[in-house]
């Protein structure tokens, strides 16, 4: 009765209140999933005055297509009878390591034509150590002159004292 | 390393399809049988010679798909038993007794009639051949964007769930819930109408390819 309905179901036995459905492929028309309305006319509706759009029993779900496993195509595989290899990816994905991989050489190799031609010496340690302020003794510094240095002394200690002893 | 395990040869003449059957409904009218296997579920199969308290039922997912159910006894009791449908497929009769009829109560005024409300079973001479579990409206489940809308007549699938192609689900209704409005005799037979709608734009495009 309406445009939209696609599939009607041959009239079943309402004592049995069930109803297997195997979503077929066709139903989808060529998309990923539709959504669809499920309506139950009984026998006393006729069909003119039965429309599901507006029947007051209703259930929405989605019908799609089930997972797939990724598999060379169809299109794929005729273009590959006829010479055609688009594998222009696999250049990209090998040339970005080898292009790290000579430069690294290429660098190894420069530092070692160069090793004569390098100087360090200004960051040697022992020019380092050269530049090197040295303060001097902490008496001889002319602030601390007059601080006298006592001499260490024990804590005093608590002495137990017992009537045995 | 381990040992192969070769796959054992098909058996090509099984017995375990199954056949019809012949059997004794309304006194003495015989009618034969066949039984259908749908999605794995045999439905109007030969019941076994002695009754299994423990036989294993069939309940409904979500999304419609059946799952067996095997019960169980634990702790003296039984668990996962197959449901009990309350009065949901019993009719009711009222019967009037008089003072007489009870056997004379002392607490009942000799003029009074005392009304009984008589529960019979409905006929289960088909139903009882279907394993899988029947919808009432325990089972009914809230839907529409607040979850605020019963699914009535529906118990399965569960509203925008998703069914793939070639799967198997089963949709379920509430038997009692098409009577008659002025007879008020429940339907005999339904049809189911499966219509293209348009998707909400809050769910577009929300389904994993």
């Amino acid at each position: 009765p309406e445009k939209a309905t696609f599939f009607i179901t041959e009239w079943l036995n309402n004592v049995d209140g069930i109803f297997p459905l195997e979503v077929q492929e066709a139903w989808l028309q060529g998309q990923a999933y539709r959504a669809i309305l499920v309506t139950i006319q009984p026998d006393y509706i006729n069909d003119d005055e039965f429309l599901p759009s507006t029947a007051d029993n209703g259930l929405e779900f989605i019908i799609k297509l089930g997972s797939k496993v990724f598999k060379t195509t169809k299109e794929q595989l005729a273009l590959q009878d006829a010479g055609i290899y688009n594998d222009s990816i696999y250049y990209i994905i090998l040339a970005i390591p080898m292009c790290v991989v000579v430069t690294f050489v290429g660098m190894y190799f420069f530092l070692y034509l160069t090793k004569g031609n390098r100087d360090f010496s200004d960051i040697k340690s022992s020019v380092l150590k050269s530049r090197h302020r040295v303060i001097g003794r902490i008496k001889d510094i002319k602030k601390f002159r007059g601080i006298k240095n006592h001499k260490y002394e024990e804590l005093p200690q608590f002495k137990k004292v017992s009537k045995q002893n | 390393w381990r040992d192969v395990v070769m796959p054992r040869p098909k058996d090509t003449t099984t017995t375990e399809a199954p056949k019809p059957w012949v059997r004794t409904i309304y006194d003495s009218a015989k009618e034969i049988v066949t039984p259908t296997v749908i999605a794995g579920i045999t439905f109007s199969a030969e019941p076994d010679k002695e009754s299994d308290p423990l036989k294993p039922w069939v309940s409904l997912k979500k999304d419609g798909s059946p799952v067996t159910i095997k019960p169980e006894i634990k702790n003296g009791r039984t668990k996962n038993a197959y449901p009990s449908y309350s009065t949901y497929f019993q009719n009711v009769y009222t019967t009037s007794l008089t003072y007489e009829d009870l056997g004379k109560p002392q607490n009942m005024d000799p003029d009074d009639i005392f009304e009984k409300e008589i529960f019979v079973d409905d006929d289960d001479t088909y139903t009882s051949l279907n394993p899988v579990m029947r919808c009432t409206p325990l089972s009914y489940f809230q839907k529409g964007p607040a979850k605020n809308i019963l699914s009535e007549p529906f118990c399965s699938p569960r509203e925008k769930t998703n069914l793939k192609v070639d799967d198997t689900y089963f949709i379920t209704w509430y038997t009692k819930f098409f009577t008659h409005p002025v007879t008020e005799q429940i339907a005999e037979k339904v049809r189911l109408h499966f219509t293209y709608v348009k998707e909400d734009a809050r769910d577009k495009n929300l389904h994993k390819r």
